[in-house]
């Protein structure tokens, strides 16, 4: 038995069964993929039912527990640093990520308590001229895509489309809405025939002197608007760089509120700014007009706060609690429907030319987004994420009854995407 | 993390950027 174990030579060759069969295997494989990223499937109404959808490495990242290690995240960067070590380890983040440290403020790195707080810094004044286009940069980082929406459907990248009802969310009877009043001022700024008056507690001022801020006419409508504050037609908007919250801070006189939403309206054009709500997903444009989208994505070592990219009135927000899958351009290639599985906060409004929206979408390490002019959003909350395509909804009527919504001017402060 | 601006403009709405190019805050994205 030894001898025949030993001396017997033993020959290798491939078994063609075996073979045969992985090669089955493997082109069955490959065909369900294909037909699995051709299928929609639909709810009982007929929406689009949005799963995950791409290569194997997207399905092993999905099944990570992404919120829970996202807020992780935000726990760990919340913790308070030693004072010596600061300058020390936000110089390191900095050269790591390629920060621009001459240009934060404050620029004593010791005055960041944590790296969560260094990562929601914001800029000295004039850090960033404003460009007078009618659309700006809404935020530091890279141009992903942009270009035409075609039959309502958004480019992800080459190829790879998502729809922009279920970006912006479909308006469904029984979706929670609610009204944050972020700031309660009795002012109105009524438009009356072609002379804008605004009564602020009894008192009449003429569009003009608001934005002259100057002193009250007492009834009287010959606008007394001092040269020093007037705003010179055609003047580029002043830099931005004081970071200009949009929530209206207590502080604020309603008179600078005013002044504020006067000069959105101006800016967008009186007629537009009184123009009544149209529909939230801008299904319905105008004869001659079209719609657009553009996708910036912020790298790590960006400057995370966000600003106006033009001069709109926020009518609304959609808050979806998603996922937190990672928004890098290599997931933004793999990853179908990235931008309607993460938590994201629509922001639906109009603005000088109709239909005007904004949407900060979150991702693993910054799944925390704030809107200054809305306290009651809360992002990245612990619990199952619910199916995708539900939100909570807040109207902001309340920030300026007449403009029905909140205002803003461009490369205003709006927020910012905070770590975890 | 991202931001998706979608808006209704004018046909002849067009972008002055390139994908892939770096913007910052305030500078021109589109003009009419």
């Amino acid at each position: 038995l030894m001898n025949a174990w030993t001396e017997t030579p033993t020959k290798w060759y491939p078994l063609p069964l075996a073979v045969g069969a992985l090669l089955l295997v493997a082109i069955q494989y490959r065909k369900k993929a294909k037909r699995a990223s051709k299928e929609v499937h639909v709810d009982e109404e007929g929406h689009e039912i949005i799963r995950l959808k791409g290569p194997w490495q997207v399905h092993v990242i999905g099944a990570l527990p992404l919120r829970n290690m996202s807020r992780l995240w935000g726990y760990v960067n919340s913790l308070e640093l030693p004072v010596w070590f600061r300058p020390f380890g936000f110089r390191l983040y900095a050269l790591a990520f390629g920060c621009n440290l001459d240009e934060i403020e404050p620029s004593n790195l010791k005055e960041y308590p944590s790296l969560g707080a260094f990562f929601y810094r914001k800029l000295k004044d004039g850090a960033r001229p404003v460009d007078p286009a009618v659309l700006v940069s809404p935020a530091d980082g890279t141009v992903l895509h942009y270009g035409t929406i075609k039959d309502l459907h958004i480019e992800q990248v080459k190829g790879i489309t998502y729809s922009l009802d279920a970006l912006l969310g479909v308006e469904r009877p029984g979706t929670p809405v609610i009204c944050t009043h972020a700031h309660e001022h009795n002012r109105d700024l009524s438009i009356v025939d072609d002379r804008e008056f605004a009564n602020v507690n009894g008192i009449d001022y003429s569009l003009d002197q608001l934005i002259g801020a100057a002193t009250p006419s007492s009834g009287s409508t010959t606008p007394t608007t001092d040269s020093s504050s007037a705003v010179e037609p055609g003047a580029p908007p002043k830099k931005f760089g004081t970071q200009v919250d949009a929530s209206v801070e207590p502080e604020q006189s309603v008179q600078e509120t005013l002044v504020h939403d006067a000069s959105v309206a101006l800016e967008m054009g009186v007629g537009a700014s009184m123009e009544k709500r149209r529909s939230a997903s801008g299904k319905t444009v105008k004869p001659g007009n079209a719609l657009f989208f553009s996708v910036i994505y912020l790298a790590p070592g960006d400057y995370h706060r966000f600003h106006s990219p033009t001069a709109w009135v926020v009518e609304k927000r959609r808050h979806f609690v998603g996922e937190l899958y990672s928004v890098s351009p290599y997931m933004a290639k793999r990853l179908e429907n990235l931008f309607v599985l993460n938590e994201r906060v629509a922001l639906l409004g109009r603005w000088k030319h109709g239909f005007f929206s904004m949407i900060p979408v979150g991702a693993t390490n910054v799944g925390s987004i704030k809107i200054n002019f809305d306290q009651a959003l809360r992002t990245n909350v612990r619990g199952r994420p619910p199916p995708p395509g539900t939100y909570s909804e807040a109207v902001y009527s309340a920030a300026s009854p007449v403009l029905n919504g909140q205002p803003l001017i461009a490369a205003q402060e709006m927020g910012g995407f905070c770590l975890g | 993390s991202t931001i998706v601006l979608v808006f209704e403009a004018p046909a002849d709405f067009e972008f002055v950027v390139k994908a892939g190019q770096k913007v910052k805050v305030g500078e021109r994205l589109g003009d009419v």
